[in-house]
């Protein structure tokens, strides 16, 4: 077969990658405790 | 930009576990993202061996971190699907370094402007920036190259950007992810104090008089000069290709002159091993007679020969021809040494020599195949759309014979791009019969060389698959990696030559055009891809737990994530047994670590917070700052009470000792008056 798989299913970023996975984190890829913070 | 306060700095060497929900593949490109961070800066890493902090990298949802040291104990850092990219680990390792996204730092609107009106409802949070009382720039320029720059079409509502850059020619540089800037290096090795990097040796463009400390071989019959042309070719350096004037030198070796067999030996300064193998990579130019020779040869060190020995390693095979080639040459040197650079003068006349230029040594991995492709602009325009080129079959180390599918001029779907992708092929027919099918565990590598001089200052574009031995073709009950004889479609090239290509495994998203035409990924015209096949079955096993300790890190999600689809059990290769150790008896609860303590004998460092802490000899019990207020009040009242109790029954005593005495006596004194 003439077969070809594309690992990205056509993500270019990481943003993209977690936007897909319905991520929404703090400035797109930070794990941000705001009490830790304060 | 970093965030301020020394609490949230990582020691130089960091420790971190891999956990086993992580993809094969991801595993061994973390790894490869270490490897560019010893390259380029002071920052090592090392397997979690019981230190209070390490980084846990887990499958989550995702690609995400915290920022800096949080001094948790186990700290978080998701590659999941579709992370497993040089550059998306390289940036979530910078998140958890210390730095921030480039676009929020304190002076961002100088540089760029944040289109409002076009950010998606409700992710506006996402362009917050930070004043410079918690954050530093670290007194670096703004990096639109930065690879911690969001994209010009982060959190978009719609087609227009939500990032314009003020320079417009930065608009599509923002966002890259493909390597560190110069600047995030430079950020990364101030804040961490770094004087120089881990692994990198010596890089040299000969741009300088000094050639870099190189000398010329004291036991030789001719000299190599440093030239900026030669009149049989080179006419130009490969480090400028003759753009800057005044600029653009290399050595060259004439054999125009030389009698035969005269040599000339070019000997680099003097360079000092750690990890005891190491990359010679070089560009060499032959322009003399097929008989003229260039070899490598190591002059190394120690007490018993401080003059140094020499030590053959190889003979360049590079035919003459007109063009810059690129050499790679494995050294496995772990005394003082210098690399020697040998040209012998052969039988036949010539009208040129033996040149080199843009000389890298460093102690990493050689790639092992190269493929150029001449004038790749040309390709890029002329390629149809949607069409790939392949390059030539390599023979792996292992056995397996692969290669790489470009598609220079994207596809309808991915325009603009560059795609690419591994295939294995059949090979010999023999050889093939004798291998393990479908293939296990095999990871290729295919990385767009950034010609830059200085290999500390690439961007090279990489991409990594893995051959996982249970993935099957969709709709079919073939496995993916087998047989390309079985599972591939034949193909005949221009020659004529038939061979077997099997499924590929890649990206339609490889890199975009823009970014390919710039920095030095095409130099000359040409493109270079280097690609590597590796074993890394090796990291199919659990990463080995400090001491065994059998408190394994977990692999929770953050709140926010979605479920992650059970992955399918993978038949792992058997693992050599382990030593027992005292700690393979001792269970450590609450995520407490087993280590053995000066005597030897097994203890259990119990998890602490800010004010709470685990104890026990298992970690079983919890405490908390709490605990002692209550435990102290009870205490003050249960000592007022025990005072209370004696103090009334010594009173009744007395009481009852004096009312004795007085009635005994006759006295009539008042009871009152005795007890006072």
């Amino acid at each position: 077969s003439d077969t070809q798989v594309d690992v990205d299913d056509g993500k270019a970023d990481l943003f993209d990658v977690n936007e897909g996975a319905g991520l929404d984190l703090f400035e797109g890829d930070i794990l941000y405790d705001e009490r830790e913070q304060k | 930009n970093s965030i301020i306060g020394d609490q949230y700095k990582w020691p130089k060497t960091v420790p971190y576990y891999l956990q086993d929900d992580l993809d094969v593949n991801a595993k061994g490109v973390i790894l490869k993202a270490f490897e560019q961070y010893r390259l380029k800066s002071c920052i090592d890493f090392k397997p979690w061996s019981g230190e209070e902090n390490y980084i846990s990298v887990f499958k989550g949802s995702g690609c995400f971190s915290s920022v800096g040291n949080r001094r948790v104990g186990k700290q978080r850092l998701s590659i999941g699907s579709g992370c497993d990219r040089i550059a998306t680990i390289e940036h979530e390792f910078l998140h958890a370094l210390g730095f921030w996204h480039e676009q929020s730092r304190s002076d961002r609107d100088d540089y760029v402007t944040i289109m409002w009106d076009r950010i998606s409802e409700g992710r506006e949070h996402n362009f917050n920036k930070y004043n410079d009382s918690t954050s530093s720039s670290l007194n670096v320029p703004y990096d639109y190259t930065s690879m911690m720059h969001y994209s010009k079409n982060a959190f978009r509502n719609g087609t227009e950007p939500t990032i314009v850059t003020k320079i417009p020619a930065f608009a599509d540089v923002i966002g890259q992810r493909m390597e560190f800037s110069d600047s995030d290096l430079l950020k990364l090795n101030r804040m961490y104090g770094c004087a120089r990097s881990s692994t990198f040796l010596d890089t040299c463009d000969f741009e300088r008089e000094n050639i870099c400390g190189m000398i010329q071989g004291p036991e030789d019959q001719a000299d190599w000069e440093r030239v900026s042309t030669v009149t049989g070719g080179p006419t130009t350096d490969y480090t400028n290709l003759g753009r800057c004037t005044g600029h653009g030198y290399f050595m060259h070796f004439s054999t125009v002159s030389a009698t035969s067999g005269n040599k000339a030996l070019l000997e680099s300064r003097l360079l000092y091993p750690k990890r005891g193998y190491q990359c010679l990579q070089f560009f060499y130019y032959n322009s003399g007679h097929t008989s003229d020779q260039l070899s490598i040869w190591v002059r190394e060190y120690d007490e018993a020969n401080p003059n140094g020995t020499l030590r053959f390693i190889q003979t360049i095979d590079g035919p003459p021809q007109n063009l810059w080639q690129l050499h790679h040459v494995s050294l496995a040197v772990s005394k003082k040494f210098r690399v020697i650079f040998e040209g012998t003068k052969g039988s036949g006349s010539s009208a040129g020599g033996l040149s080199l230029d843009d000389i890298n040594v460093s102690e990493t991995m050689c790639p092992e195949h190269i493929w150029r492709v001449n004038n790749f602009l040309s390709v890029m325009e002329t390629t149809p759309q949607g069409t790939a080129i392949y390059s030539p079959r390599f023979h792996s180390k292992y056995g397996y014979t692969f290669q790489m599918g470009l598609y220079p001029n994207g596809t309808i779907d991915y325009p603009g791009e560059l795609g690419a992708f591994a295939h294995l092929t059949s090979g010999d027919n023999a050889v093939d019969a004798s291998l393990e099918w479908p293939s296990a565990w095999k990871q290729i590598t295919m990385m767009l060389m950034d010609q830059n001089t200085d290999i500390r200052k690439r961007m090279s574009n990489q991409r990594s698959i893995t051959t996982d031995p249970t993935q099957v073709i969709a709709g079919s009950t073939n496995f993916y990696w087998d047989n390309p004889r079985k599972v591939g479609m034949e193909v005949t090239e221009a020659d004529g030559t038939k061979y077997f290509r099997g499924p590929g495994l890649g990206t339609y998203v490889y890199l975009t055009q823009a970014r390919a035409r710039s920095r030095d990924f095409i130099k000359g015209g040409d493109a270079i891809f280097l690609l590597t096949m590796e074993d890394i079955s090796h990291l199919v096993p659990s990463q080995p737990l400090p001491s065994t300790t059998t408190a394994k890190p977990n692999t929770s999600q953050p709140t926010t994530a979605k479920p992650e689809t059970p992955k399918p059990e993978t038949p792992k290769p058997t693992t050599t047994s382990k030593p027992s150790s005292p700690c393979d008896k001792v269970t450590c609860e609450n995520d407490g670590v087993c280590v053995l303590d000066n005597g030897g004998v097994a203890v259990c460092r119990c998890k602490v917070g800010d004010d709470w802490w685990y104890t026990g000899d298992r970690c079983q019990f919890k405490g908390s700052t709490q605990d002692w207020i209550v435990t102290a009040v009870v205490a003050s009242v249960c000592v007022l009470a025990v005072m209370l109790i004696v103090t009334i029954t010594s009173v009744v005593c007395l009481k009852k000792k004096y009312k004795k005495r007085m009635q005994a006596a006759g006295d009539d004194i008042p009871y009152q008056h005795a007890a006072v």
